[in-house]
């Protein structure tokens, strides 16, 4: 499959086809520009974000406007913002088997995370990264009561996990309060959490999402924040809803992805 | 007419840049690359004649290497090669299916100059 790179006209004629061995040479040098130890074989069933293809197209139109640019200026970038941002995103689904609903009352949602970040290489410098949680609209009767229909969304990194009959030791990262009368993912900032875990090598042991709900809140309005996979899910509507942890790095090498601030 | 009956003396294309797609389906790895679908890399190939002509991108030093090379045939050519490059942004699946969004330097041709 190799020999498929090779140009049509600039292959040799009468030349004896590749070794084996010659053409998983040449895939494995190529495997290593890109940074891969070997060929990846994702199953059929791999789901790719389309929060990531939003990005990929992001950032393509992007590179392209720039070349333009680059064109016209011949201003430099300095070295310190290069390095300030990233060339490379990842996204991370959580792991199911250790998800953890731990309360689940009438006031408030509280739900564990836990997402295996093993796979960043240790030579790349995480810049940033944040966790987007998906709320789904729900269609409510108009009601007299201002609070109605708002629920606070609490994002902690968990310090110290829970011991038996104790609550974990938490620290709150971001906060936002939202109303239950639009479909949107939310973005929060978990680069505090990311950046010790992945640069100072602090356990990871996950985030805590905690949704306060409006005081009367009943039925579907709990489920407005989608933290957990719900009965009624389609087999392909979750995994385009569940939690998505993003996170920007650079791995020291190339250019920077650029359009990071303008989103 | 007996000049036109002459063979032509083969006219050899000064350096430029040429079209090279790279199809990621040809090599196979359309499975774990998601996008984009493959990518115009193009390559430099051609001439880089004496006198360099100003289009062909010199530097004082091939200029000075094309001069030496008129009188002195053992010092080879100036070479036709990429002068600027671009990145691409390629979205991929590593071996832990995860999705990954990144940006590699000096993927594509952007200019060939004689070097």
């Amino acid at each position: 499959g190799c020999a498929g790179l090779l140009p049509e006209i600039g292959r040799r004629k009468n030349s004896p086809h590749l070794s084996q061995d010659a053409l998983d040479a040449f895939e494995l040098r190529l495997l290593t520009m890109f940074g891969l130890k070997q060929r990846p074989s994702p199953s059929k069933s791999a789901l790719v974000p389309q929060y990531m293809l939003d990005l990929f197209t992001t950032y393509s139109a992007n590179s392209a406007e720039q070349k333009h640019h680059k064109a016209k200026s011949t201003v430099g970038r300095s070295a310190d913002r290069s390095a300030s941002r990233a060339n490379t995103v990842r996204s991370f689904h959580h792991d199911e088997s250790t998800e953890e609903l731990t309360s689940h009352h009438s006031g408030k949602t509280t739900q564990r995370f836990l997402f295996n970040l093993s796979s960043i290489p240790g030579e790349e410098f995480v810049t940033s990264a944040e966790l987007r949680i998906y709320r789904e609209q729900v269609m409510t009767n108009s009601s007299g009561n201002s609070s109605a229909g708002y629920h606070r969304i609490n994002i902690h990194e968990i310090i110290k996990p829970a011991l038996p009959f104790k609550e974990p030791i938490t620290r709150l990262l971001d906060t936002r309060l939202v109303q239950h009368g639009l479909s949107k993912w939310e973005s929060f900032d978990v680069s505090p959490a990311v950046l010790r875990w992945t640069m100072e090598a602090h356990a990871n042991h996950g985030f805590v999402v905690e949704v306060v709900h409006p005081g009367d809140a009943e039925g579907d309005y709990k489920s407005h924040v989608r933290v957990s996979r719900s009965l009624h899910d389609s087999t392909e509507s979750w995994p385009q809803m569940r939690p998505l942890l993003v996170t920007f790095s650079h791995d020291g090498k190339g250019h920077v992805l650029h359009s990071r601030e303008k989103r | 007419q007996a000049r036109a009956n002459k063979p032509k003396k083969k006219h050899k294309a000064n350096c430029k840049r040429h079209s090279l797609y790279v199809d990621f389906s040809d090599v196979g790895w359309n499975d774990w690359i998601v996008a984009p679908p493959g990518y115009h890399a193009f390559y430099c190939q051609g001439e880089c004649p004496f006198p360099l002509a100003d289009h062909l991108n010199s530097t004082n030093h091939a200029i000075v290497q094309t001069l030496v090379n008129s009188v002195n045939s053992n010092i080879p050519k100036a070479c036709c090669v990429p002068t600027d490059l671009s990145p691409i942004s390629l979205l991929y699946l590593d071996e832990y299916e995860r999705v990954i969004l990144k940006n590699y330097q000096d993927m594509v041709v952007e200019g060939c100059g004689c070097r």
